[in-house]
């Protein structure tokens, strides 16, 4: 039974793309087959697993305007069990192109159909807003939502909101959109913000929040302008043990369930 | 002659919102009058001057939706000489909202025909995308678009599309609209990546890059947390100090063109 897992925020640059990529390379390094989906039109989830975003063939986008199904989009990666639905900048448009399909919130979950018996894990990679891109994630999930939350104060004040909308997603439009986890990222042990943060994010969501922090470590932005995951990049590195003890915590909190 | 600016890169967390309410604060200091206009529905530099997000009678909403003036919406800040026309989260929906409104790239500049000679300066802080309400500044501003860039390979990766965009928009809807700065934020000294992204940008746009690079620092990102511009929350932190002397470069670079 095929694990969908959305990863969303809102808020810019916390660290989305980074944990959705290299979850997404530890779990098939621990065996499990996975599909990565780049939702944003940036298209860093991309970019960093190495694939050309300018020479793409057929992209997320192709998918959208129902030019092509998703199965003739999926690339394979350097990681053995690791495919890839890659994005284009056009998906930039997707949002006024279907602003009249009555269907328009449901593209992602009907595409994901077609090939959601061939791996154990899809993982959703959003861009930074809540509009059509992202919704469509919240109601292609199966799993929940997985939140990457930076610890600074302005990434903490989206999260209400955040959690508006994945409540009225949960209400209208996909019963299985929840708030699965809350996964603190970029910490800097020696700030008191950082502190801070996690402190409020505990007292709010006790549940949600991950116990695996992590760390700000340069060896993990370094690791997309070589086209690579941080488990090929940097593997004995302080971002990639996070990583790897995160995929862990991850497992345990959703393999049986 | 009022000077309109508008900060934008679709990268998300590069420094956009830190860049234009600081930047703000310090030519305020300097005893010029400013306007600062949040056209991001996360709504941070309202937050960020400690405007109450959710209280706010009129934002920038009530403007596109042609309800009100953009005069009606402004509200006094903190720091003497600093209005704002604070956003709100209803502007997310403003691009779908407006899909078919043939005028819809022309709304923020209307508007502000109306304030324009109340300020010395109008600064314009985007959403991390390239969609309506980014397109709407670059179409609004009179002296050109100011990119923070955030030291990283990702936020470099952005820069040819944003530089596209920025081109299209001139040839297309305004003029006066040039990659006018690159301020590069969240700088590390420490690390062989800052120093790279640096290198890179200087070689590409040697006329643009500023001279002053804001490094990481911690008393930026606690600022918000209290509602205050780092000039009132640590005016002798290096954050605070950075800014400063941008401010200085920023008006040694367009004062006098
Ligand atoms: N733990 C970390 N330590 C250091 N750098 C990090 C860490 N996590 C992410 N980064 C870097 O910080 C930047 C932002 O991360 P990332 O792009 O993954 O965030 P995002 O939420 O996907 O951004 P966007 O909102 O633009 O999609 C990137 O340059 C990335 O390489
Ligand atoms: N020089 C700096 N040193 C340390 N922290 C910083 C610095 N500049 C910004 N920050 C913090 O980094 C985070 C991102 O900055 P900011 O929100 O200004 O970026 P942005 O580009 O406006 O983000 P978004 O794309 O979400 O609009 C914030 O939490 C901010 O407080
Ligand atoms: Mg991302
Ligand atoms: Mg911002």
């Amino acid at each position: 039974m095929t694990k969908i897992f959305t990863f969303a925020n809102q808020k810019g640059g916390v660290g989305k793309t980074t944990t959705a990529v290299n979850l997404a390379a530890y779990l098939s390094k621990a065996g499990y087959s996975v599909l990565l989906v780049d939702t944003d039109p940036q298209a860093n989830a991309t970019s960093s697993l190495g694939l050309p975003v300018r020479e793409i063939p057929l992209s997320l986008y192709d998918v959208v305007i129902d030019r092509t199904s998703i199965g003739d989009t999926i690339m394979m990666t350097e990681e053995v069990g690791l495919d890839m639905v890659p994005s284009s900048p056009d998906l930039a448009g997707a949002e006024v192109e279907l602003a009249h399909e009555p269907e328009r919130h449901y593209i992602l979950r009907r595409a994901l159909e077609n090939v959601i018996n061939r791996y154990d894990f899809i993982l959703v990679d959003s861009p930074p807003s809540l509009g059509l891109l992202t919704v469509n994630g919240l109601v292609a999930t199966t799993y929940g939502v997985i939140v990457p939350l930076q610890a600074e104060y302005l990434a903490l004040e989206g999260l209400s909101r955040l959690w508006e909308t994945i409540t009225l997603v949960r209400e209208q439009l996909n019963p299985k959109c929840f708030l699965a986890g809350i996964l603190i990222t970029m910490y800097d042990s020696r700030t008191k913000l950082s502190r801070q943060v996690v402190n409020n994010v505990r007292e709010y969501f006790p549940q949600q929040l991950f116990d695996t922090i992590i760390p700000r470590n340069v060896r993990l932005s370094e690791a997309p302008s070589h086209g690579q995951t941080i488990l090929r990049y940097a593997p004995y590195s302080t971002g990639a043990q996070a990583y790897e003890v995160f995929t862990q915590e991850f497992l345990a909190r959703f393999q049986n369930r």
